[in-house]
């Protein structure tokens, strides 16, 4: 109400001020709740999307993966299961805004694909922190391999806008061996180390390259699928207080044990205190 | 002593040696005792289902009931409740009664659509009531 005051008071400069500064009731509202009646936490789950704003919707196959991740991390009520260690708060997956793709394979090495993709991950606020980072591979069909057959993946990540050469992180190849087995259908490639400084320093476009190329025996004949542009996914620790800090209920429980019953302060009322000459 | 005893309570019944503790209990604790209850809502009720995938219900659950009048370990309540009942009971009845609210929470893991059709699995602190103190 001061503010309110002050810019009824100062009516010239105040209604100059109330024309320029966005005012709470600007807001759009949402149904019958306008943001600012909310709980700030609520407020946080309300601002990003109100119902009427539009929204694209989600790849469903990422969408089934991030269900299953779900089912592993929290019960059916939404509680975050107690028994995992590591310190996420907030799993993030982005699906590439654009990819230029040129599916090819030989007969002799079966190169599997190269593939050139955007991600935009401006979803990602300033308090959240990447601990982790992986591209996702979905087997679009079953895979069979022996278990000898090796992948190699070849990874470049850079800024979009950038294209002399200095720009370019410095490619990192991995040597990954998979094993699939009959219902193998996700491929995790960590690019955690690549993406660490891009998005540490708020660069929100992220552009890869990705060559992947899988050898074979010479005996061996398999049907390589093409595998479907990837997801990236992210693991972040939201360091914001609406966010749930895994370690600080630990560290809470283990303060509480520290002092434990104290005699209840209504017993010494109720029954009078013990003599103090006897405790003296 | 006409002056003990919680206002709307029932007259003390005959002081009968094998009730006693159910004549104090007259005293200590209200008929609607400051206690935890469900409201298990969906999201679809609030028309949010669109982005919040998961979870389907949530049960923030509330405090709701009558403090007693002696409120220390059975809610651990600081002994300014008691202060605070005494000026309401004895001085002013314009002070307001100490008040049945949330003393700790739980959180809540939510699966939700961003605008830009990511996906993002969250943890929110203190969106679950799981235990009621007088204040």
């Amino acid at each position: 109400s001061q503010t309110l005051e002050d810019e009824a008071g100062s009516s010239t400069s105040g209604e100059a001020s109330l024309e320029t500064k966005p005012q709470p009731w600007d807001q759009p509202l949402d149904g019958e709740n306008s943001p600012d009646l909310l709980p700030p936490l609520l407020k946080v789950l309300v601002n990003s999307h109100l119902p009427g704003a539009p929204r694209l919707q989600p790849d469903s196959i990422a969408l089934r993966y991030m269900k299953r991740l779900y089912k592993t991390y929290a019960t059916k009520e939404g509680i975050p299961k107690s028994d995992r260690s590591h310190l996420y708060n907030t799993v993030r997956l982005f699906t590439p805004s654009a990819q230029h793709q040129q599916p090819s394979w030989g007969q002799v090495t079966g190169v599997l694909q190269s593939m050139d993709l955007l991600f935009n991950l401006d979803r990602i606020t300033a308090p959240e922190h990447l601990l982790k980072s992986v591209l996702l591979y979905s087997l679009k069909n079953l895979v069979y391999f022996s278990s000898t057959t090796k992948c190699m993946c070849y990874l470049v990540v850079k800024e979009p806008e950038c294209f002399s050469p200095p720009c370019f992180r410095s490619p990192q190849s991995s040597n990954l061996q998979f094993e699939f087995r009959k219902n193998h259908k996700w491929i995790e490639i960590d690019v955690t180390t690549l993406l660490q400084p891009l998005v540490a320093s708020n660069k929100r476009n992220i552009h890869i390259a990705v060559n992947f190329t899988c050898y074979k025996d010479q005996d061996e004949l398999f049907d390589m699928a093409i595998l479907m542009a990837p997801s990236l996914l992210v693991y972040l620790n939201d360091t914001s207080a609406q966010a749930y800090h895994r370690w600080n209920s630990l560290r809470f429980k283990g303060r509480h044990q520290l002092f434990p019953y104290q005699r209840p302060m209504e017993e010494e009322l109720i029954w009078g205190r013990k003599s103090s000459r006897h405790r003296r | 002593d006409e002056g003990i005893g919680h206002p709307k309570a029932k007259s003390p019944k005959m002081l009968d040696s094998n009730n006693l503790s159910e004549y104090f209990k007259q005293f200590l604790f209200p008929e609607n005792e400051c206690e935890l209850h469900d409201f298990k809502l969906s999201f679809s009720q609030l028309k949010w289902d669109s982005w919040i995938v998961a979870p389907h219900r949530y049960n923030p659950r509330y405090c709701k009931g009558d403090c007693p009048r002696l409120v220390r370990h059975r809610y651990g309540s600081p002994v300014h409740t008691m202060v605070q009942n005494i000026i309401y009971e004895k001085l002013d009845s314009s002070i307001p009664r100490p008040s049945c609210v949330p003393a700790k929470y739980s959180p809540l893991s939510v699966l939700t659509i961003e605008p830009d059709g990511s996906i993002a699995y969250k943890e929110y602190e203190d969106m679950i009531a799981t235990k009621c103190t007088c204040r």
